[in-house]
């Protein structure tokens, strides 16, 4: 499955 | 968000947080690279294109102002302030961003999630940062003599990369597909280039000695 909670961090 | 993730991101804002201050109340910029400046500011100027289409939290969103704003403050004093412009050893911090640059772009131009603008930038903001700190070790090697502020600024920022390796091996066994090989591989990079600065900031704080590296 694609992540889309990569950019959660900084 | 994890308690190494948070510890993470306050090691690594008081960093930032740490060299503007010092700047701002001594009026000096001596013994800190502009060239890795520069580079940071390009970092989150490219990696939070994101900060007004992709709302995560409150947190996320005044982080990135404050992270995108110090480091350009920072850059700014550098460049315009009349006082600390002229404390900046120009003739010592003599790397090219180019060299650093070029090949992490053609590197996320290669090597991204998907061949978007956006998602291209993410990529080489974070190959840009596992680089971006050369500059400001090799003027550390140049100049030897560090002081306490340029020896806790680049503590800090070793010690926010540490703590985000603990925050990925988390969220590995604990968020079901956490696997981002470009974040992790990039981040691991990084964090080896400040081993060898480690080496001696503890030999010299475990014998009481003035910070010094060897040619």
């Amino acid at each position: 499955p694609q992540n889309n909670d990569k950019k959660d961090e900084l | 968000m994890n308690i190494f993730r948070l510890a993470g991101d306050m090691t690594h804002l008081m960093s930032v947080l740490v060299l503007l201050l010092k700047i701002h109340t001594i009026k000096s910029c001596a013994g800190i690279s502009l060239k890795t400046q520069e580079l940071y500011a390009l970092v989150f100027a490219t990696r939070y294109l994101d900060i007004f289409t992709d709302f995560i939290s409150v947190y996320n969103t005044i982080m990135k102002l404050i992270f995108l704003g110090s480091s350009f403050s920072i850059v700014w004093y550098m460049r315009r302030h009349k006082l600390v412009r002229r404390s900046y050893d120009k003739e010592q911090d003599t790397f090219r961003h180019f060299f650093l640059v070029l090949p992490c772009l053609l590197l996320a131009l290669v090597m991204n999630e998907k061949f978007t603008f956006k998602e291209v930038m993410w990529a080489f903001s974070l190959y840009l940062e596992a680089v971006a700190i050369l500059p400001q070790l090799v003027l550390l090697q140049r100049t030897k003599n560090i002081d306490n502020l340029t020896g806790q600024y680049v503590f800090l920022l070793g010690a926010y990369r540490a703590f985000y390796i603990f925050n990925w091996i988390y969220r590995y066994f604990t968020e079901p597909h956490y696997v981002h090989w470009i974040t992790w591989i990039s981040g691991l990079v990084q964090t080896l280039l400040y081993a060898d600065f480690f080496y001696y900031y503890f030999n010299s704080w475990k014998n009481n000695v003035k910070l010094h590296l060897p040619a």
